[in-house]
């Protein structure tokens, strides 16, 4: 069966998209039928796996009621992973939806018939950096959270926020089983005092939530995006692959768990 | 006369609280009066002045027609720098708003009594990363918009999206006035290319409108928050203490340019 995992922090620039694209390519190579989904009107994860930005090639129109999201899969350069890409129409999707019927589960019923064609183990979807109507979409179709988390002040404050939001979705009925499936420590820099705080705090906060796997800070990273490459496929032998490597494989025994 | 400019980038964690803070901590040690309107849920720029977050204490009763904004001002600890704090509430905002009268207007209205108050030379809006009601609102109140630019790719993709909005907005009548104050490169990383690249590129499309203060990756701005203190107060020595204050020099040259 499909499984759905929303990639989701409502902290900007924490690594929501470099870890959507990276575990999305990462899985891929370890033989997983992976789709990602660009739920963000940045689209920076269509870009960062090397697709250029094309008007009306987003979900915008099928989550208002128009078309089937079967139609807008893209294949990518790389084996068995494919995408839905963004555009900058999906600006508009929060105040359209909020105006829609039912308007939360936009996202889960468009994507009812990917699911059911079984073609792929796993949807990523890349969320924008807050908790709108389009992130609370994402919330209400997915099966778990994979929760990005820079190892800064800022983004532990934001912790609290998420929680919250989580509660009170569970609570509501509009996702029963949502939970945090994972968060993954970003950005460590182990020249910093600050870095190694943080990761202490997160995992006394939230114990084995969080995965083993930290990714250490590497402007690898940040150069891959500019040639449209998950860092496999631009830098193999970099530390940063080897962390997404190990991620990905401690992703799969998660979603593999009874 | 009081002016208003947004400290506005949809792309997440590019530097806007950072620059927000600081900023405002340095014209206030030159002697302006400065107020700090913080509209991101999140709350980053309330907790980096060093206040708590207490419920009911934003903007958000107000921006929704109840009470005055004057009454939300906060003291900080520092002279002639006050804040109009923010907390979780304001996650409502841009749902609430959506279906409120005049939408848009609702940030410019309730300034609208602090500014004929003249008792701030400047007010700076920390915006959250999107381009939601709340931020529209900041835009459809501000003189100038203050754009802070990561020195990376993703950031780069993210201009054409901005200025597609600013046109919107000017065009439609709601803010006709409305343009680029200022963008500031920020998290320069001298060692990397990518920052020499994303440097030259933005110098070319954007020209003058680009500060010639970058502020470069610093671990002491990102420890900062932690103890809610402004880099000045924090680290007065430091290189990135230095570098917001030739930013605030020339960010004070530019609003009284005629
Ligand atoms: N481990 C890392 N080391 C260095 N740079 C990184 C790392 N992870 C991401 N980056 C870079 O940091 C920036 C922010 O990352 P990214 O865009 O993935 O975050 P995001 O959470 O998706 O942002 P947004 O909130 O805008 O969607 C990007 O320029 C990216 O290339
Ligand atoms: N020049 C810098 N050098 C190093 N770290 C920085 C610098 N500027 C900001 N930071 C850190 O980077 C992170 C992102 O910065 P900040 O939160 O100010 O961005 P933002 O654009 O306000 O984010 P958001 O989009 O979530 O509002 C924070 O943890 C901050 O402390
Ligand atoms: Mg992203
Ligand atoms: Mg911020």
């Amino acid at each position: 069966p499909t499984k759905i995992i929303a990639v989701a922090n409502q902290k900007g620039g924490v690594g929501k998209t470099t870890t959507a694209v990276n575990v999305a390519a990462c899985l891929a190579a370890l033989g997983q039928r992976v789709l990602l989904f660009d739920l963000d009107p940045q689209a920076n994860a269509t870009s960062g796996l090397g697709l250029e930005k094309v008007e009306g090639a987003s979900a915008y129109r099928v989550l208002l009621g128009d078309g089937n999201l079967i139609e807008k899969i893209k294949p990518t350069a790389y084996d068995r992973l494919e995408v839905i890409p963004s555009e900058v129409d999906l600006c508009g999707a929060d105040v359209e939806l909020a105006r829609a019927e039912n308007y939360l589960h936009r996202v889960a019923s468009a994507l009812q018939p990917v699911v059911q064609a079984d073609r792929f183990d796993l949807v990523l979807v890349d969320c924008p950096p807050s908790l709108g109507i389009l992130t609370m979409n994402a919330f209400a179709a997915a099966d778990g959270l994979l929760v990005p988390l820079q190892c800064e002040y800022y983004a532990l404050e934001g912790i609290t926020m998420m929680n919250r939001v989580l509660t009170q979705l569970r609570d509501s009925g509009v996702n029963p089983r949502l939970d945090i499936f994972g968060v993954v420590m970003t950005m460590f820099d182990a020249r910093t005092k600050l870095s190694q705080e943080v990761v202490g705090e997160v995992r006394g906060l939230l114990g084995d939530r969080v995965f083993e796997t930290v990714i250490p800070r590497s402007t690898r990273l940040a150069e891959a995006p500019s040639f449209g490459k998950p860092i496999i496929h631009y830098d193999k032998y970099s530390a940063s692959a080897a962390a997404y490597e190990l991620l990905a494989q401690e992703v799969l025994a998660r979603i593999n768990l009874p």
